[in-house]
């Protein structure tokens, strides 16, 4: 499944900074400046749930929870 | 360096059908009909050269003579 992550409410979340800074170097690497909506690898995935603190499970029930997934596992 | 397939080039050379079967996979794998330009991944300069028939060597200076790489190592 694709890792879609919505921009916007990112940035609301104050606790989800290092998933922040992750983003800002995939969107800086690329020239990606869409602004809204980011798509990630599905190789991705664990590095984005270590980045909250957790397992597989535990980084994407927290991404949920956050409601910042639009589209993933 | 990244690795950008001028689509339009790569229809005129017969030769090329392996890589432009490649090129179809990726095209629909993602759902990318802008049917001019493609940019592939450094990790899948191995495979294309495969499918040229050589090493990496042998591979860029075939892509590079058929006048199909846009941008590329
Ligand atoms: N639509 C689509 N295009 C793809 C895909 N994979 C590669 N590309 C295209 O191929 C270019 C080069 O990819 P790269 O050598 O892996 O080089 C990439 C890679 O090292 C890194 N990067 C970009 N996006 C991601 C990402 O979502 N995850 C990871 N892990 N790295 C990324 O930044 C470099 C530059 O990225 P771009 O400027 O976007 O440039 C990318 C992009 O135009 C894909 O799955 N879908
Ligand atoms: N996953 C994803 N990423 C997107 C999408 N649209 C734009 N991007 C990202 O944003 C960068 C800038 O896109 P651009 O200004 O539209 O301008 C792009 C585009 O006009 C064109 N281009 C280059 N490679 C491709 C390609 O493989 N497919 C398409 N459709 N356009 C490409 O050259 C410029 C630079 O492309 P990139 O190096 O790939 O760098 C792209 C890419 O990393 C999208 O729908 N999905
Ligand atoms: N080897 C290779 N495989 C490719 C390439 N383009 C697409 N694919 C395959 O097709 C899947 C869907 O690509 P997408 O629709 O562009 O959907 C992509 C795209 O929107 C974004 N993405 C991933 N890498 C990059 C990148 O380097 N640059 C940009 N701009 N977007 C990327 O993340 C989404 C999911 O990526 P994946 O889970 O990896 O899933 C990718 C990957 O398995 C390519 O150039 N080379
Ligand atoms: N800027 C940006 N937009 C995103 C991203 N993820 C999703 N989108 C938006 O959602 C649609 C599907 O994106 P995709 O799965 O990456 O699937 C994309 C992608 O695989 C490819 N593509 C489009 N533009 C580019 C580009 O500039 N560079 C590369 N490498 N691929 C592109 O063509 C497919 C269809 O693109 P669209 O019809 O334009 O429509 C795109 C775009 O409007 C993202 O990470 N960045």
């Amino acid at each position: 499944r694709k890792i879609v992550l919505d921009l916007a409410a990112l940035e609301a979340i104050d606790p989800s900074a290092p998933i922040r800074r992750f983003v800002r170097s995939i969107i800086e690497a690329r020239g990606d400046f869409n602004g809204r909506i980011l798509s990630l690898r599905h190789d991705d995935l664990k590095a984005l749930c270590t980045l909250v603190g957790g397992d597989i499970s535990t980084g994407v029930a927290q991404l949920r929870g956050w409601g910042v997934m639009i589209d993933g596992p």
